[in-house]
């Protein structure tokens, strides 16, 4: 009698959720602009058994999210969730994982990112500030005044820009810009840089030291800018450790992504 | 000679009794959320 077809796996099975946190360890890890993403639902799950303790599992993921850039060593585990009324960015992923005796690697990931819509923020709370276009006038202008700001300010490293993050602008009742990017330190001092600022270079990868900043730009009906930026400090590779481990399942280095 | 049962009559035939107070299985797709749908 031909065995029964293996009951199919449950979104919420642990063995589903032990492929979906390998999944979004590899993403994460493997993606290099933007804000780290945590797991907030699996939409689907397939199975496809390929031999004796070999399957393939292709999983939808949605994930959201959060405050830590991709450059911060933060674990995942201690980044907070993008809030809605901070105008949430989901991310829709598929992922193909291959699990041999129960170890977990993935083989391709395809993700896509977008922003709740600003109709759904405004409707929950209409005085929030909306997310604004990263090539927006406004943002860059904020994003180069507070850099000066803070490169004039310094006596540590001189900072270069690496990536604008996000950045929301609110027009009412006062015209206020909050801008975040990611920034990397240079060969040279602030003091330096004064003098000839084009000989200051960001550090090589595996020496730089990667920083985030924030920054809040008023521009009426007074006019002020606070800046903030912190450096991680040296870029030393977090050892790996498995946010939920599971008995018997075990995360390999990250898998070739072929996507 | 092969009739064809009516649909209604066909699904009462069908229809396995439930026991009292059975409750389907929630669905297994797709998962709960963690934090928020948008």
């Amino acid at each position: 009698v031909p065995a029964a077809p293996p009951t199919p796996l449950g979104c919420d099975d642990p063995e589903s959720e032990a492929a979906a946190e390998a999944a979004v360890n590899y993403i994460n890890g493997h993606s290099h602009h933007g804000y780290k993403f945590a797991f907030n639902r699996i939409e689907d799950i397939r199975v496809v058994p390929q031999g004796p303790s070999k399957d393939i599992i292709f999983l939808e993921l949605d994930l959201l999210e959060t405050t830590c850039h991709i450059l911060s060593p933060t674990p995942l585990a201690n980044c907070t969730v993008r809030s809605f009324t901070e105008h949430a960015v989901e991310g829709d992923c598929d992922v193909k994982l291959q699990r041999v005796d129960g170890t977990l690697s993935v083989l391709a990931s395809k993700c896509h990112s977008h922003a709740d819509s600003s109709e759904d923020i405004i409707k929950v709370c209409p005085e929030c500030p909306l997310l604004a276009s990263l090539n927006n006038t406004e943002v860059l202008e904020a994003v180069s005044a507070a850099l000066n700001d803070y490169n004039s300010k310094t006596t540590d490293s001189y900072l270069r820009l690496l990536e604008i993050g996000r950045a929301k602008i609110q027009y009412h009742p006062a015209h206020v810009v909050v801008i975040e990017f990611a920034v990397g330190a240079t060969n040279c001092s602030a003091e330096d840089a004064k003098a000839d600022v084009k000989a200051c270079q960001l550090l090589p990868k595996h020496q730089s030291n990667f920083g985030f900043c924030t920054a809040v730009m008023v521009k009426s009906p007074s006019q002020d800018l606070k800046v903030d930026c912190q450096l991680y400090g040296h870029q030393v590779p977090a050892p790996y450790i498995p946010l939920l481990s599971r008995p018997g399942v075990t995360y390999p280095y990250p898998g070739q992504d072929t996507s | 000679p092969v009739t064809k049962r009516a649909v209604a009559e066909a699904a009462q035939h069908d229809k396995v009794p439930r026991p009292v107070g059975f409750v389907p299985p929630p669905p297994p797709c797709p998962g709960k959320i963690r934090y928020f749908d948008i």
